[in-house]
């Protein structure tokens, strides 16, 4: 027996509202139901073969095959051409010259600042010395809580007045960290509307100042479908190279990690658990494929 | 290919010489998508298909209308029907409370609703019970210097119930008071019982969840969450200035019973916008 286009359709339609159930944008979905069409279309089936179950397995193996592809090429190639995988921190650290600088972007309110904290306490615990700059001038507040980061991990903090040019910040705290051969500058930005020019050409000249040796992507796990839209607008602006996708305790499937996967090209290589500095876990695409079927 | 918003689908009908069962499923089948890719919740998307293709199955148009405006028509009320009564926000006396998960805006919202006030010619106070966020209480104060609006809190405090009932005595008789608290979601039970405390304490007439444009199928059963424990009256729908369609948002509405009062469109202090039915809708099904 063969495995004919319309069953393996009927199949598939199925097992597409529990992906977009957990938040897979649609033009993810359709991307992946392709992928296994061309896989399972025509294959010989043996008689007895429980076939709902051979093409929820097949899902369940394309979409972790997406997620845990290698990234050969992030989409600025100037950046570091070559591959990496997570987790890749110490790896990539050591392997770049210092200070490695990490630059973090995102729409509003997905978590950048709190993202940073954890990756500062992260390195700091691996043994590499940090440098923060407070690049979001603009959020009432936004400089504080920093501070208030900073001091409870021990860190210098780069911060100049609100209202400040983001770029020069990012500009002095790189300029710092050379000086004191410190290995990592972690730099904040404002949170941003993907549909706000002005603000995206920002980001894009504190991108050229900074000259990033990574863009980080931080992802709110509990947007929908627009989670498309806005991780396309900031690669098509900055290059993305690696995502995080926080909030995954709020009850959320994540099922972002997938649309933004196939929106950017770029690895989501953590997840944010909690508000405390511990809560940031290596990002396992098995983990996700269990959470969206259960 | 895939209808990418409900104006296209319905645009498959204008074609068609007349009106069938067949053709009415296929259309349904894309609506159902098209308020999937608008973030609606499934099941509620799922249940008003049904609603949709019942309507549509059994219902003549009115005389002089087409079958295509129809089909918009039942689609357009269904959504309505969701949205329910809107109202004004009345500028007596009262207590506001702004409640939500992570990162929605709530802060940048009591910012915005205090000058929303005192543009009014009300008196209005500002009370920072978010204890938890780094500089969640410079953050508040910053907006409330901003528009010459008292903020009451203690940076160092951690007791949120404790805050908020020196803050209600501190602003007594003021017309307004608006209390900021953390983000949080339905299975952190601590902060769900902070939640009920704080609300035990202030008493407020208004409890307000402020939700982005963003959000997807969570949206509805933490709104639900959130309502069981604390019985919200209205809610705020932030980052509308995006691209996001706010489907989460009209889930959690349709899950809670309490109608849209404003919409966020920016994050300066005065981006605050009376909500527009119509408005919303269309821009849903774009
Ligand atoms: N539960 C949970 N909350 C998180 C996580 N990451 C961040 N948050 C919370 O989300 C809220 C927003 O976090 P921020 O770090 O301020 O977000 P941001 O992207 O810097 O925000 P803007 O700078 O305003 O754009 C805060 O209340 C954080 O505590 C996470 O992984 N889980
Ligand atoms: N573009 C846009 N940004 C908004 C809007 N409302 C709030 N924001 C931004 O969203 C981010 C989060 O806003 P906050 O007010 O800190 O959110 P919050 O709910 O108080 O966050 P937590 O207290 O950490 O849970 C900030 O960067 C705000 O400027 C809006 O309507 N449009
Ligand atoms: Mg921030
Ligand atoms: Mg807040």
């Amino acid at each position: 027996r063969r495995l004919s286009e319309s069953r393996v359709g009927e199949l598939l339609d199925e097992l597409e509202i529990a992906l977009l159930e957990s938040d897979v944008a649609l033009p993810a979905v359709e991307a992946i139901k392709k992928r296994v069409k061309q896989d399972l279309v025509d294959r010989k089936v043996r008689l007895g073969t429980d076939v709902p179950d051979m093409v929820e397995e097949a899902l369940k193996d394309a979409i972790t095959a997406v997620l845990a592809e290698p990234v050969v090429l992030p989409p600025k190639a100037r950046r570091h051409p070559s591959r990496f995988e997570p987790p890749f921190f110490s790896e990539f650290v050591d392997r770049h010259d210092k200070p490695v600088v990490l630059m973090f972007v995102g729409i509003n309110g997905t978590g950048k600042t709190t993202t940073i904290a954890k990756i500062g306490h992260m390195l700091m615990k691996q043994g590499y010395s940090i440098v923060i700059a407070a690049g979001d001038t603009f959020r009432a507040g936004a400089i504080q809580q920093l501070e208030k980061h900073a001091d409870q991990l021990g860190v210098k903090l780069i911060r100049h007045e609100a209202g400040s040019d983001p770029a020069s910040v990012a500009y002095d705290a790189i300029e710092h960290a050379r000086a004191r051969r410190r290995d990592v500058v972690l730099v904040d930005t404002a949170g941003r509307m993907q549909t706000d020019t002005g603000l995206m050409e920002e980001m894009s000249k504190i991108e050229r100042v900074a000259n990033p040796s990574l863009v980080i992507y931080v992802g709110d796990a509990l947007a929908g479908n627009d989670a498309v839209n806005e991780a396309m607008a900031f690669n098509r602006a900055v290059g993305v190279d690696a995502v995080v996708l926080t909030k995954v305790d709020a009850d959320a499937k994540g099922g972002a990690a997938l649309s933004i996967r196939y929106a950017t090209g770029a690895p989501v290589i953590f997840v944010g658990t909690g508000q405390e500095y511990k809560d940031l876990e290596a990002f396992s695409p098995r983990w996700m494929v269990d959470r969206i079927f259960g | 290919g895939l209808a990418s918003s409900l104006k296209d689908t319905l645009r498959k009908i204008v074609n068609a010489p007349h009106i069938d069962a067949a053709l009415i499923k296929e259309v349904v089948k894309e609506i159902q998508r098209a308020l999937l890719l608008a973030d609606i919740n499934a099941a509620l998307a799922l249940r008003l298909t049904k609603e949709i293709e019942r309507r549509a199955l059994t219902e003549k148009p009115p005389a002089g209308m087409s079958s295509r405006d129809h089909v918009v028509r039942i689609v357009y009320e269904e959504l309505v029907r969701i949205l329910g009564e809107t109202r004004e926000i009345s500028l007596k006396k009262h207590v506001i409370m702004m409640v939500g998960l992570y990162g929605q805006g709530k802060t940048t919202t009591a910012g915005k609703l205090a000058l929303y006030f005192k543009k009014r010619g009300l008196r209005v106070g500002l009370v920072a019970g978010d204890v938890h966020r780094p500089a969640a209480y410079d953050q508040l104060t910053q907006l409330g210097a901003r528009i010459g609006v008292p903020v009451h809190g203690e940076p160092g405090e951690t007791r949120a119930p404790k805050m908020v009932r020196e803050g209600m005595e501190k602003f007594d008789g003021y017309d307004i008071i608006i209390i900021d608290t953390s983000g949080r979601h339905s299975l952190e039970d601590d902060l769900v019982e902070e939640m009920k405390r704080i609300a035990n304490v202030a008493q407020p007439d208004e409890k307000f969840l402020v939700i982005d444009a963003v959000m997807g199928q969570t949206a509805g059963p933490q709104a639900r969450a959130f309502h069981e424990a604390i019985t919200l009256t209205g809610v705020i729908i932030t980052k509308m200035d995006g691209t996001a369609k706010a489907g989460g948002a009209l889930s959690a509405v349709q899950a809670t019973k309490a109608p849209v009062v404003f919409i966020g469109t920016g994050e300066h202090i005065d981006e605050l916008e009376k909500f527009n039915p119509p408005g919303f809708i269309s821009r849903l099904l774009g």
